[in-house]
Protein backbone atom coordinates (compact mmCIF):
# COMPACT_ATOMS: atom_id res chain seq x y z
CA UNK A 1 0.00 0.00 0.00
CA UNK A 2 1.57 3.41 -0.72
CA UNK A 3 1.32 6.08 1.72
CA UNK A 4 -0.42 9.36 1.63
CA UNK A 5 0.48 12.36 1.90
CA UNK A 6 -1.06 12.88 5.54
CA UNK A 7 0.85 10.28 6.15
CA UNK A 8 4.01 11.76 5.92
CA UNK A 9 3.90 15.55 5.70
CA UNK A 10 4.66 17.69 8.88
CA UNK A 11 2.02 20.40 10.15
CA UNK A 12 3.83 22.49 12.43
CA UNK A 13 5.39 24.58 9.58
CA UNK A 14 5.18 28.75 10.31
CA UNK A 15 3.70 30.94 7.75
CA UNK A 16 3.92 34.18 6.42
CA UNK A 17 2.33 37.27 5.10
CA UNK A 18 3.24 38.84 1.93
CA UNK A 19 4.48 42.17 3.52
CA UNK A 20 6.91 40.63 6.15
CA UNK A 21 10.36 42.13 5.86
CA UNK A 22 13.01 40.00 4.15
CA UNK A 23 15.79 39.74 6.54
CA UNK A 24 12.71 38.12 8.97
CA UNK A 25 11.71 35.78 6.50
CA UNK A 26 15.28 35.02 6.08
CA UNK A 27 15.79 34.59 9.63
CA UNK A 28 12.69 32.52 10.30
CA UNK A 29 14.05 29.57 8.21
CA UNK A 30 17.22 29.86 9.32
CA UNK A 31 15.78 29.37 13.20
CA UNK A 32 13.87 26.79 12.10
CA UNK A 33 16.33 24.86 9.88
CA UNK A 34 13.85 24.94 7.24
CA UNK A 35 13.85 25.49 3.29
CA UNK A 36 10.12 26.80 2.79
CA UNK A 37 7.80 29.45 4.52
CA UNK A 38 4.07 29.34 2.98
CA UNK A 39 2.93 32.60 2.78
CA UNK A 40 -0.69 33.30 3.22
CA UNK A 41 -3.34 36.12 3.25
CA UNK A 42 -5.20 37.82 6.16
CA UNK A 43 -7.69 35.07 6.11
CA UNK A 44 -5.06 32.71 6.71
CA UNK A 45 -5.26 31.17 2.72
CA UNK A 46 -2.44 30.52 0.46
CA UNK A 47 -1.11 33.12 -1.65
CA UNK A 48 2.50 32.05 -2.31
CA UNK A 49 5.55 30.32 -1.21
CA UNK A 50 9.27 31.40 -0.82
CA UNK A 51 12.21 29.21 0.14
CA UNK A 52 15.93 29.59 0.62
CA UNK A 53 16.30 29.40 -2.92
CA UNK A 54 14.23 32.37 -3.59
CA UNK A 55 16.08 34.54 -0.84
CA UNK A 56 19.46 33.44 -2.88
CA UNK A 57 17.89 34.93 -5.63
CA UNK A 58 17.80 37.82 -3.41
CA UNK A 59 21.19 38.07 -2.93
CA UNK A 60 22.17 37.33 -6.68
CA UNK A 61 19.97 40.40 -8.21
CA UNK A 62 19.69 42.83 -5.10
CA UNK A 63 15.93 42.35 -4.64
CA UNK A 64 14.85 44.00 -1.59
CA UNK A 65 10.76 43.41 -1.31
CA UNK A 66 9.27 39.51 -0.28
CA UNK A 67 6.97 40.06 -3.10
CA UNK A 68 9.65 40.76 -5.48
CA UNK A 69 11.22 36.93 -4.81
CA UNK A 70 8.30 35.05 -3.70
CA UNK A 71 6.22 32.16 -6.35
CA UNK A 72 2.10 32.93 -6.60
CA UNK A 73 1.57 30.08 -8.87
CA UNK A 74 1.52 27.20 -5.88
CA UNK A 75 1.89 23.64 -6.60
CA UNK A 76 0.01 22.47 -3.76
CA UNK A 77 -0.62 18.57 -2.39
CA UNK A 78 -4.08 17.11 -0.50
CA UNK A 79 -3.89 15.12 2.47
CA UNK A 80 -5.25 12.02 0.24
CA UNK A 81 -3.37 12.53 -2.66
CA UNK A 82 -0.98 9.35 -2.88
CA UNK A 83 2.52 10.24 -2.75
CA UNK A 84 3.61 9.22 -6.32
CA UNK A 85 1.54 12.24 -7.68
CA UNK A 86 3.45 14.43 -5.38
CA UNK A 87 6.94 12.95 -6.49
CA UNK A 88 5.81 13.67 -10.29
CA UNK A 89 4.91 17.22 -8.79
CA UNK A 90 8.14 17.82 -7.91
CA UNK A 91 10.11 16.48 -10.55
CA UNK A 92 7.85 18.32 -13.37
CA UNK A 93 8.71 21.56 -12.02
CA UNK A 94 11.87 21.16 -10.11
CA UNK A 95 10.81 21.37 -6.52
CA UNK A 96 11.70 20.22 -2.84
CA UNK A 97 8.24 21.01 -0.86
CA UNK A 98 4.69 21.31 -1.75
CA UNK A 99 2.40 23.12 1.09
CA UNK A 100 -0.63 21.03 2.23
CA UNK A 101 -3.83 22.63 1.87
CA UNK A 102 -7.70 21.55 2.52
CA UNK A 103 -10.84 22.82 -0.05
CA UNK A 104 -10.85 26.51 0.94
CA UNK A 105 -6.50 26.59 -0.11
CA UNK A 106 -5.96 27.10 3.92
CA UNK A 107 -2.39 25.68 5.06
CA UNK A 108 -2.21 22.16 6.77
CA UNK A 109 1.41 21.32 6.61
CA UNK A 110 4.15 20.37 4.39
CA UNK A 111 5.36 17.86 2.40
CA UNK A 112 9.07 17.40 0.80
CA UNK A 113 10.95 15.53 -0.73
CA UNK A 114 13.25 15.09 2.48
CA UNK A 115 10.02 13.53 4.53
CA UNK A 116 9.54 11.49 1.40
CA UNK A 117 12.47 9.98 1.22
CA UNK A 118 13.01 9.01 4.71
CA UNK A 119 9.64 7.27 4.67
CA UNK A 120 10.61 4.71 1.71
CA UNK A 121 14.46 4.12 2.49
CA UNK A 122 13.81 1.52 5.73
CA UNK A 123 17.02 2.26 7.48
CA UNK A 124 19.76 -0.67 7.58
CA UNK B 1 18.35 -4.90 -4.16
CA UNK B 2 18.81 -1.52 -2.85
CA UNK B 3 20.41 1.11 -5.15
CA UNK B 4 23.57 2.82 -4.40
CA UNK B 5 24.68 6.16 -4.51
CA UNK B 6 26.36 5.41 -8.21
CA UNK B 7 22.96 4.71 -9.54
CA UNK B 8 21.01 7.60 -8.01
CA UNK B 9 23.73 10.53 -8.20
CA UNK B 10 23.87 13.44 -10.07
CA UNK B 11 27.39 13.93 -11.97
CA UNK B 12 27.27 16.99 -13.83
CA UNK B 13 27.28 19.93 -10.86
CA UNK B 14 29.24 23.11 -10.73
CA UNK B 15 32.19 23.35 -8.13
CA UNK B 16 33.37 26.82 -6.21
CA UNK B 17 36.60 27.66 -4.99
CA UNK B 18 36.30 29.62 -1.30
CA UNK B 19 37.27 32.93 -2.90
CA UNK B 20 34.23 33.47 -4.64
CA UNK B 21 32.24 36.19 -4.26
CA UNK B 22 28.71 35.94 -2.35
CA UNK B 23 26.48 37.42 -5.13
CA UNK B 24 28.34 34.68 -8.18
CA UNK B 25 27.87 32.10 -5.67
CA UNK B 26 23.83 33.12 -5.24
CA UNK B 27 24.01 33.49 -9.51
CA UNK B 28 25.52 29.91 -9.85
CA UNK B 29 22.38 28.23 -7.64
CA UNK B 30 19.94 30.14 -9.67
CA UNK B 31 21.00 29.80 -13.53
CA UNK B 32 21.42 26.33 -12.65
CA UNK B 33 18.36 25.74 -10.49
CA UNK B 34 19.94 23.76 -7.43
CA UNK B 35 20.73 24.07 -4.06
CA UNK B 36 23.94 22.83 -3.03
CA UNK B 37 27.29 24.16 -3.88
CA UNK B 38 30.73 22.20 -3.09
CA UNK B 39 33.90 24.36 -2.30
CA UNK B 40 37.15 22.99 -3.79
CA UNK B 41 40.79 23.66 -2.99
CA UNK B 42 43.01 24.06 -5.92
CA UNK B 43 43.70 20.50 -6.68
CA UNK B 44 39.87 19.74 -6.70
CA UNK B 45 39.93 18.75 -3.22
CA UNK B 46 36.42 19.07 -1.08
CA UNK B 47 37.06 21.52 1.56
CA UNK B 48 33.47 22.89 2.52
CA UNK B 49 29.69 22.57 1.22
CA UNK B 50 27.53 26.70 0.97
CA UNK B 51 23.77 26.02 0.32
CA UNK B 52 20.76 27.78 -0.66
CA UNK B 53 20.10 27.96 2.72
CA UNK B 54 23.57 29.49 4.15
CA UNK B 55 22.92 32.21 1.42
CA UNK B 56 19.56 32.86 3.42
CA UNK B 57 21.58 33.00 6.36
CA UNK B 58 23.95 35.86 4.90
CA UNK B 59 20.95 37.82 4.04
CA UNK B 60 19.45 37.00 7.96
CA UNK B 61 22.54 38.26 9.33
CA UNK B 62 24.18 40.55 6.89
CA UNK B 63 27.49 38.56 6.44
CA UNK B 64 29.45 39.29 3.14
CA UNK B 65 31.93 36.67 2.51
CA UNK B 66 31.66 32.69 0.81
CA UNK B 67 33.82 31.86 4.48
CA UNK B 68 31.85 33.45 6.87
CA UNK B 69 29.08 30.77 5.79
CA UNK B 70 29.71 27.85 4.06
CA UNK B 71 29.87 24.36 6.13
CA UNK B 72 33.47 23.20 6.34
CA UNK B 73 32.92 19.78 7.99
CA UNK B 74 31.06 18.01 5.01
CA UNK B 75 28.97 14.95 5.36
CA UNK B 76 30.15 12.81 2.17
CA UNK B 77 29.30 9.84 0.48
CA UNK B 78 30.88 7.35 -1.81
CA UNK B 79 30.21 5.82 -5.07
CA UNK B 80 29.06 1.89 -3.69
CA UNK B 81 27.44 3.29 -0.43
CA UNK B 82 23.94 2.06 -0.15
CA UNK B 83 21.09 4.31 -0.42
CA UNK B 84 20.06 3.92 3.25
CA UNK B 85 23.31 4.63 4.98
CA UNK B 86 22.96 8.13 2.52
CA UNK B 87 19.35 8.47 4.13
CA UNK B 88 19.71 7.60 7.65
CA UNK B 89 23.22 10.50 7.27
CA UNK B 90 20.39 13.05 5.66
CA UNK B 91 18.37 12.66 9.02
CA UNK B 92 20.89 12.64 11.68
CA UNK B 93 22.61 16.18 10.43
CA UNK B 94 18.82 17.64 8.83
CA UNK B 95 20.45 17.79 5.28
CA UNK B 96 19.51 17.68 1.96
CA UNK B 97 22.63 16.56 0.32
CA UNK B 98 25.44 14.87 0.25
CA UNK B 99 28.60 15.25 -2.24
CA UNK B 100 30.15 12.02 -3.14
CA UNK B 101 33.49 11.50 -3.01
CA UNK B 102 36.33 9.40 -3.94
CA UNK B 103 39.38 8.28 -2.13
CA UNK B 104 41.10 11.69 -2.18
CA UNK B 105 38.24 13.17 -1.49
CA UNK B 106 37.97 14.68 -4.99
CA UNK B 107 34.03 15.34 -6.20
CA UNK B 108 32.29 12.92 -8.21
CA UNK B 109 28.74 14.26 -7.91
CA UNK B 110 25.95 14.99 -5.67
CA UNK B 111 23.08 12.67 -4.16
CA UNK B 112 19.85 14.62 -3.08
CA UNK B 113 16.68 13.88 -1.19
CA UNK B 114 15.00 14.79 -4.79
CA UNK B 115 17.28 12.18 -6.27
CA UNK B 116 16.60 9.40 -3.77
CA UNK B 117 12.64 10.73 -4.24
CA UNK B 118 12.57 10.10 -7.35
CA UNK B 119 14.25 6.34 -7.43
CA UNK B 120 12.14 5.04 -4.79
CA UNK B 121 8.55 6.28 -5.94
CA UNK B 122 7.68 4.19 -8.96
CA UNK B 123 5.26 7.10 -10.39
CA UNK B 124 1.63 6.46 -11.31
C1 LIG C 1 12.97 25.78 -9.27
S1 LIG C 1 13.09 25.48 -7.57
C2 LIG C 1 14.74 24.96 -7.38
C3 LIG C 1 15.27 25.01 -5.97
C4 LIG C 1 14.67 24.09 -4.93
N1 LIG C 1 14.68 22.73 -5.36
C5 LIG C 1 13.32 24.52 -4.39
O1 LIG C 1 12.38 23.71 -4.29
O2 LIG C 1 13.16 25.70 -4.04
C6 LIG C 1 13.09 27.12 -6.89
C7 LIG C 1 11.85 27.93 -7.19
O3 LIG C 1 10.72 27.08 -7.04
C8 LIG C 1 9.74 27.74 -6.27
N2 LIG C 1 8.98 26.74 -5.52
C9 LIG C 1 9.40 25.94 -4.52
N3 LIG C 1 8.37 25.18 -4.09
C10 LIG C 1 7.29 25.50 -4.85
C11 LIG C 1 5.90 25.07 -4.90
N4 LIG C 1 5.44 24.13 -4.09
N5 LIG C 1 5.08 25.64 -5.81
C12 LIG C 1 5.54 26.59 -6.65
N6 LIG C 1 6.81 27.04 -6.65
C13 LIG C 1 7.67 26.50 -5.77
C14 LIG C 1 10.48 28.66 -5.34
O4 LIG C 1 9.68 29.74 -4.93
C15 LIG C 1 11.66 29.07 -6.22
O5 LIG C 1 11.35 30.24 -6.92
C1 LIG D 1 20.83 22.24 8.66
S1 LIG D 1 20.62 22.27 6.92
C2 LIG D 1 18.93 22.75 6.74
C3 LIG D 1 18.58 23.25 5.37
C4 LIG D 1 18.62 22.29 4.20
N1 LIG D 1 17.85 21.11 4.45
C5 LIG D 1 20.01 21.99 3.65
O1 LIG D 1 20.34 20.83 3.41
O2 LIG D 1 20.76 22.93 3.45
C6 LIG D 1 21.51 23.73 6.46
C7 LIG D 1 22.98 23.69 6.79
O3 LIG D 1 23.47 22.39 6.51
C8 LIG D 1 24.68 22.51 5.79
N2 LIG D 1 24.83 21.36 4.90
C9 LIG D 1 24.09 21.04 3.82
N3 LIG D 1 24.54 19.91 3.27
C10 LIG D 1 25.59 19.50 4.03
C11 LIG D 1 26.52 18.39 3.97
N4 LIG D 1 26.45 17.44 3.03
N5 LIG D 1 27.49 18.32 4.91
C12 LIG D 1 27.59 19.23 5.88
N6 LIG D 1 26.76 20.29 5.98
C13 LIG D 1 25.78 20.43 5.08
C14 LIG D 1 24.59 23.80 5.02
O4 LIG D 1 25.86 24.32 4.72
C15 LIG D 1 23.80 24.66 5.96
O5 LIG D 1 24.65 25.38 6.82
Amino acid sequence: REPRVFEVMRRDIPTIRSDEDLRNTARILIERGIDHLPVVDDRGRLIGIVTSWDLARALAYGKMRLEDIMTRHVITATPYEPIHSVVAKMERYNISGLPVVDEENRVLGLVTADDISRRYVVRG
